[in-house]
């Protein structure tokens, strides 16, 4: 880890958001303790998928609560703060958990945010065949993301763009989110400019897998509501309610 | 079912809104 990866040649922005990233320790023992915390109507040995449901649940209260103490999303009203996240909620969800497979650094399995490891086999056996090919194309994305040498500054301004990916038309403050969009772009463009030079096109190589991030999120959705039709979802699913809130 | 201010998700709304932050969701 490279918890503040600053010095020369790192635009101020992306100094700013390495700040702000949640401690990967600190998050994993609050959703490990919320995960094991017995609640009222839930039996005592959850299905495995159930516990990935809330899992997931966690993780995105986890990046709520990162989106809350970013600059210039403090700054909206809550309104505008609600249409940005139902706009990128399953991008950010699967943007982090790619990113921590690229830490993870291993093809043959996958890391949870609770910290276990799951062999891609287990996977293959268990998981059913949607969620299946979810966590391989998820593998790929990652392996093309090591391969393109993401680094953690290159991670703080992508997930800060794909927070502010939405079309300003759908917002009331149009001039604060059109600014930070610019502002997000040119810190990325300038950054790898000035630290990979020899990888000329890094910056739309790096955009363009936010669009197979998007992708991936909206096939990542897709699971979800199949599951859900399928009365297979636990009640009060936080995703369940992003995924039937009215979209922009 | 019961949705935040602007029509969103009330869980979201909860996470979001100066008022109900005190009392994050369980």
């Amino acid at each position: 880890p490279e918890p503040f990866s600053g010095g020369p040649g790192v635009p101020e922005l992306i100094l700013q958001l390495l700040q702000l990233e949640p401690d990967e320790d600190q998050v994993r023992a609050r959703i490990v303790g919320c995960l094991q915390e017995p609640a009222r109507g839930r039996p005592d040995q959850p299905a495995p998928f159930s516990l990935l449901c809330r899992m997931a649940d966690q993780t995105f209260i986890s990046i709520v609560d990162w989106a809350r103490r970013c600059m210039v999303f403090k700054e909206l009203e809550v309104a505008d703060q609600m249409t940005l996240l139902q706009s990128c909620w399953s991008e950010l969800l699967v943007f982090d958990h790619i990113y921590r497979q690229i830490q993870h650094g291993k093809e043959s399995s996958i890391l949870l945010v609770t910290g276990q490891e799951v062999e891609l086999t287990t996977v293959a056996t268990q998981a059913g065949s949607l969620l299946h090919s979810l966590v391989l194309r998820a593998q790929e994305l990652a392996l093309q993301l090591h391969t393109l040498q993401l680094d953690r500054q290159e991670f703080v301004c992508l997930k800060f763009l794909i927070l502010f990916s939405l079309d300003v038309k759908f917002l009331n403050n149009h001039g604060l989110v059109k600014d930070a969009q610019e502002k997000a772009n040119a810190a990325l463009l300038d950054y790898t400019l000035c630290h990979y030079p020899h990888c000329g096109d890094k910056f739309q190589q790096l955009l363009l897998c936010l669009v197979e991030v998007r992708a991936l999120s909206m096939q990542a959705k897709e699971y979800l509501y199949h599951k859900h039709l399928g009365n297979e979802m636990p009640r009060n699913n936080l995703l369940i309610e992003m995924l039937q809130a009215k979209q922009t | 079912p019961c949705r935040g201010a602007s029509g969103g998700p009330a869980i979201l709304y909860a996470l979001l809104s100066p008022s109900l932050r005190a009392r994050p969701p369980a």
